[in-house]
């Protein structure tokens, strides 16, 4: 099987450009299975504690990935720190 | 993860990787991505809804990139990696792969911008070009290079395979997916070498794993055969 083909469109606001995602997949999914992630990745006690450190940092991420991870979260539900930690999951593993 | 660049007789570049992570939710995340701009696609990639990086991708006619992990730090060393991003404004592994993708002009450019680079961590990027000789292996530390394998097909480097483990450094004995794919690639040979032979290796039994999401086949010359299938349970 192959997996989906999603267009973003690098002309839109790096706010916008990931909603494309909606019309692939169901919304509901792609919110618990990003809670999934976090879960199977993340302690419970740090993801609570670093929730408002993450969310601090926010203002440090360029563009136009800032805007872009800021869309992303308002289609994982609009969890800011969530979405964050999901985008350096690789550079955060051991954290 | 597995990433193989690999040469044939008449000097075409193929490129194929596995990526493989310990959660098999992401298999219903991955998706093909075609980034486009005046509605024309100006780069290709593989990616998970929620994830604004890519580890898997392609500047049509220029080059294709895929990148592994690399695990040489100690875990008490986490706090280098939060320095590095916040303190010292350095790129997350998988987003230089994106900005490589859209601004390198072509692939000595993009072997450049990724081995010099300062980043959050280490990584592995294997970068395959359109022509004869330009396929290469970088291993990445986070201030910049700490090596480059390019092929070398005229003294018999017509490969070259990356998985997690240093090049110069022995495999893991439990897991030694290098010695496997090595062993295989050079029973096809370069002559026969193509992508389907590239699936078949990375398709071998002690390559593709249980964790292994996803198998992408590229090659930049070919833009169209741009092929990424889902793995279910290795």
């Amino acid at each position: 099987p192959s997996p989906p083909t999603v267009v973003i469109n690098l002309d839109e606001e790096p706010e916008l450009r990931w909603l494309a995602l909606k019309k692939v997949f169901d919304v509901d999914y792609l919110s618990k299975a990003a809670a999934e992630i976090i879960e199977a990745t993340v302690p419970k006690w740090v993801h609570h504690a670093v929730i408002p450190i993450v969310k601090s940092l926010e203002k440090y991420i360029p563009p136009p990935y800032a805007g872009e991870i800021r869309g992303l979260a308002s289609v994982l539900g609009g969890n800011l720190a969530d979405a964050i930690i999901l985008n350096f999951a690789y550079e955060f593993t051991a954290f | 993860c597995t990433s193989i660049v690999a040469q044939d007789k008449n000097g075409n570049v193929f490129h194929g990787r596995n990526l493989d992570y310990p959660h098999p939710v992401l298999r219903n995340l991955t998706m093909n991505l075609v980034f486009q701009k005046n509605g024309k696609a100006v780069y290709y990639g593989t990616s998970f809804a929620g994830y604004v990086g890519l580890w898997t991708g392609m500047s049509p006619n220029k080059f294709t990139i895929s990148g592994d992990q690399r695990g040489t730090e100690h875990w008490w060393n986490w706090w280098k990696n939060v320095v590095s991003a916040f303190l010292f404004h350095r790129s997350p592994v998988s987003w230089l792969v994106r900005e490589t993708l859209e601004e390198a002009k072509d692939f000595e450019d993009a072997v450049t911008r990724l081995s010099t680079t300062p980043l959050i961590t280490g990584v592995y990027y294997i970068v395959g070009g359109v022509r004869a000789g330009e396929g290469v292996v970088i291993t990445r530390d986070r201030k910049g290079p700490a090596d480059i394998r390019p092929l070398d097909p005229l003294n018999g480097g017509w490969y070259r395979v990356q998985t997690n483990v240093d090049h110069w450094l022995p495999p893991p004995k439990k897991l030694n997916r290098r010695d496997v794919v090595m062993k295989k690639l050079d029973a096809v040979g370069q002559k026969r070498i193509c992508k389907d032979k590239l699936y078949q290796v990375l398709s071998l039994s002690l390559v593709c794993l249980r964790t292994t999401i996803y198998t992408t086949l590229m090659s930049a010359a070919t833009p169209r055969e741009y092929t990424t299938i889902l793995r279910e349970k290795g």
